[in-house]
């Protein structure tokens, strides 16, 4: 569902290059349970970027659901990541003159869903990460770990087929940490395509397969175990 | 060096109170090494922001070095956040127009230091979090771990007696966060006081004490056996 090949992403800074995706080949078959690992600045984010639609590649194909992402134009883009793609942000990127329930509720908008309908599918996403005591609060009147579940609760609304999560659990304690991750569970075992990035280990053994970057490339890519 | 008595904190939404700090005591000797942690939305970044002096609490007194902290004025305060206190951010809080290095060099300007040696300890505190080649890009030109670390610079330039880190390793990697770990123990082994709010329980064991919250208050107050 997920293919690229020589995947590079460059950014230019006065006479120096960054090769943040410097040729990743990777293969993500439908219902698969993917972690992507590896040091601070290795290109996970960039990669995730790309493969949400979120941004272009400078060389290299991707392919998304056998279709070439690079070749579609913004709009098209748009459209496959409102129907497709769940995408958890880093840095969460929440409207911050909305309240919590209204962030979660916007993905639904897109999709042209009825208000009453919306409302109700946007109160049940906000109660299973565990924050229905703070519907009407907005982004700053949120702790660190609040913002980062309601950030996991708009990425999880549309009940997309493809879950991609930049590091969803790193302001979590681990029961609420291991909370969030029963809710990924619950869309895998439905039969969709989970990918996350992670620099927690756990996180990680608890996926089928472990993908770890180093300088914009992959290093390694494992079958875990226990799956 | 801190002592808190029955602080307390409060937010109203509409009809109903938040009690983020419901009356909490602590109490902090100089030199020590506690880790504050907790499930997510306890009250912790809350009680960081007033034992930073970022924030003034609705109830309780905190003497800051045997000062009472809640009587002085906003410049009193500033004034003392800059001299003693280095603070790392669970949101970072970086100037998006300036470079990392700017960034790291701001707490010198305010303590008067002159450009050339405020220069030279910015690039010696980029270098030690490991961000030597990074220091002209702006934060949105970095990835989340390395904002991450540039907060962590910024809170470590002024040699602070007392560091308040707020989630410092929550976007790293395991070497990259034990290298942090690594400079927060340098200056303690010089006699500073650290206090860091965590979620990794690896990183509580290696604090002298750990000091639990709950529903805004101190649950449990234990020292690790290994101290
Ligand atoms: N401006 C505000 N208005 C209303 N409620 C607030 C505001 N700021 C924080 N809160 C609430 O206060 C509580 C404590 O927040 P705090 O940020 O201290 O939690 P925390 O322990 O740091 O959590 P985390 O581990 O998720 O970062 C939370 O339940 C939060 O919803
Ligand atoms: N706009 C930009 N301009 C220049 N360099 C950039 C830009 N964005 C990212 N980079 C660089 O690209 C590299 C990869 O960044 P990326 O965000 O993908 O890392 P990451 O693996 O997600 O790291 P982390 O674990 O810290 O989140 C980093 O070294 C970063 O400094
Ligand atoms: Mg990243
Ligand atoms: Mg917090």
């Amino acid at each position: 569902v997920i293919l690229t090949r020589g995947l590079r992403r460059q950014y230019r800074m006065g006479d120096t290059v960054i090769n943040a995706l410097d040729g990743v080949d990777l293969s993500i078959r439908p219902g698969e349970y993917v972690a992507i690992m590896g040091p601070s600045g290795s290109g996970k984010s960039t990669l995730m970027n790309v493969i949400g639609c979120l941004d272009s590649p400078d060389g290299g194909e991707y392919w998304l659901n056998g279709q070439l992402a690079s070749s579609m134009n913004d709009r098209e883009l748009a459209r496959v990541r409102n129907r497709e793609i769940g995408f958890v942000f880093q840095t969460f990127n929440l409207l911050q003159r909305a309240t919590a329930l209204h962030n979660v509720e916007v993905p639904l908008i897109y999709s042209g869903i009825a208000r009453k309908e919306r409302l109700a599918r946007a109160v049940e996403a906000m109660r299973q990460v565990g924050l229905e005591s703070r519907l009407d609060h907005q982004p700053n009147e949120l702790s660190g770990g609040q913002r980062q579940r309601v950030a996991v609760a708009r990425a999880l609304v549309t009940r997309p087929s493809i879950l991609l999560a930049d590091e969803p659990t790193g302001n979590l304690d681990s029961t609420t940490a291991t909370e969030i991750l029963e809710l990924f569970d619950e869309l895998h075992r439905a039969g969709n395509t989970i990918v996350l990035v992670t620099h927690d280990r756990k996180v990680g053994e608890h996926a089928e397969r472990v993908v770890r970057m180093l300088d914009g490339r992959v290093q390694s890519d494992t079958r875990n175990s226990t799956s």
